[in-house]
């Protein structure tokens, strides 16, 4: 599979963009966190496409990025459980 | 650190990858 590049990202309509991004993310975050990926990789998408595109060149800082969402995740997730009871 | 990742993200559908039961 070719890289996806910024010009590739320029020509595609801005959703689309997300997508395309989200399709290159979601392979690598669901070899680490298989049940998260979808919810992992569309917290990631809400960064910035060109951040993104380094992301996709940087498997250190993608894991990195990764480790950050699950754990937001799971801090939320932790404080939804207490608040759920009304 | 605050982090600014939102767990309220919509979830991404990907479009081609299979997942392997």
């Amino acid at each position: 599979q070719e890289p996806l590049t910024a010009s590739m990202l320029a020509a595609a309509p801005p959703q689309e963009q997300k997508q395309m991004i989200g399709e290159r993310l979601y392979p690598l975050i669901h070899a680490m966190h298989t049940s998260l990926a979808g919810k992992i990789t569309g917290m990631l998408l809400e960064i910035d496409n060109s951040e993104l595109l380094l992301l996709l060149e940087s498997p250190e800082s993608l894991r990195s990025k990764i480790e950050e969402a699950v754990a937001v995740l799971q801090a939320h997730q932790a404080t939804e459980s207490t608040h759920k009871s009304g | 650190r605050k982090s600014t990742l939102n767990p309220n993200a919509k979830e991404f559908n990907p479009r081609s990858f299979a997942q392997p039961k």
